[in-house]
């Protein structure tokens, strides 16, 4: 079954593993080409210091999900300077209430041949 | 159904909008598809205010009081649309734009409402009738799991394991049959996701993503809007 559950357990240059290896190494400039190209200013050295920490640890998340997600491309984004915390509070938002959405009607079956 | 759909070629779609530091995705959410259900009653194409709803939608679940949409502080689609049949509609953009803050009071001028809805209701977890919904009723809000969507920069997305418990709310435009999974060695159909985070983010502000196993939750939380004709 292709849909089997198959993690990959070794790197293989020809993937986008590779790059993100790259990245990691090069973790330095690539902040400050982050920086550059998002406009992101710290109020300090101290805040500096703690963004590039949780760079860091996002392009190793990145490169996690590079592997959980082969068929995307993950990498460096404009929230790459946030915490996972960070970034559900400032930019997710779905108060999900599945007893609410029981309480809705259904869209009644539509034909779906032809 | 078609094999290939998009909403964006028909007209039904606003460019892509940016919530800023807020959690507001489920007023741009509802905006988005009541824009796309407007088009299709009136054959215009009206980009709706977000910031209304972020400032004027207090609307509570009748079964959970302490459950309501709450500006920057998160809120839901369907909840959203009960505040709009209550209220009348939304405005324009451009009448009421986002300011991405929810300290303001509430400007609401009912006379200036550009569009209205008439019903909504909530399509079953089947990708068949998430489609035909799709097709029939136009672009669909929906909730999503969006921990890959933090570092996502483009492609089909397709994770072998994520977590269905939703905490964004984006819109489903259109549907391809044929985005190419390397690892799976076959070509994957997917869903084209709208996003409120602007067009630097994702495919000019776009997501792909698999479709058909309810990935990451996104096909479980789907829900279809119609507007007012005027």
């Amino acid at each position: 079954d292709e849909e089997t559950l198959i993690r990959q357990v070794v790197d293989s240059a020809s993937t986008a593993g590779g790059s993100k290896d790259d990245l990691l190494l090069n973790a330095d400039a690539h902040f400050s080409s982050f920086l550059r190209d998002f406009g992101k200013n710290y109020s300090g050295p101290e805040e500096h210091a703690h963004r590039f920490k949780v760079f860091k640890a996002n392009l190793r998340r990145a490169r996690r999900h590079q592997k959980l997600d082969p068929s995307a491309v993950h990498g460096i984004t404009k929230f790459s300077d946030l915490t996972p915390a960070e970034f559900r509070r400032m930019y997710l938002g779905l108060r999900k209430n599945r007893r609410s959405f029981r309480t809705i009607h259904d869209a009644p079956n539509l034909p779906t041949n032809d | 159904l078609p094999s290939d759909f998009d909403w964006r070629d028909r007209g039904a779609v606003t460019g892509v909008k940016d919530q800023g530091s807020c959690g507001s995705c489920w007023s741009f959410s509802a905006a988005a598809a009541l824009e796309g259900a407007n088009y299709l009653a009136t054959g215009h194409l009206i980009s709706l205010s977000e910031q209304q709803m972020v400032d004027c939608d207090h609307t509570c679940d009748d079964s959970e009081p302490d459950a309501c949409d709450e500006g920057c502080n998160g809120g839901l689609m369907t909840t959203a649309f009960e505040y709009l049949l209550k209220s009348g509609g939304l405005e324009t953009e451009k009448d009421y734009p986002y300011t991405g803050t929810d300290r303001g009071a509430c400007k609401f001028d009912k006379s200036e409402v550009a569009a209205s809805v008439s019903n909504f209701s909530v399509v079953s977890v089947d990708e068949d009738q998430i489609a035909a919904n799709l097709v029939k009723h136009g672009p669909l809000a929906v909730g999503i799991n969006a921990v890959f969507m933090q570092t996502y920069i483009g492609g089909v997305s397709c994770p072998y394991i994520c977590s269905k418990h939703q905490d964004h709310g984006v819109l489903i435009v259109g549907y391809g049959s044929a985005g190419y999974a390397p690892i799976r060695l076959k070509d994957k159909p997917y869903w084209i996701i709208k996003n409120s985070w602007g067009q630097n983010w994702g495919e000019h502000g776009y997501y792909k993503i698999c479709k058909g196993r309810n990935i990451c939750g996104v096909e479980a939380m789907v829900s279809t809007v119609s507007a007012v004709t005027s």
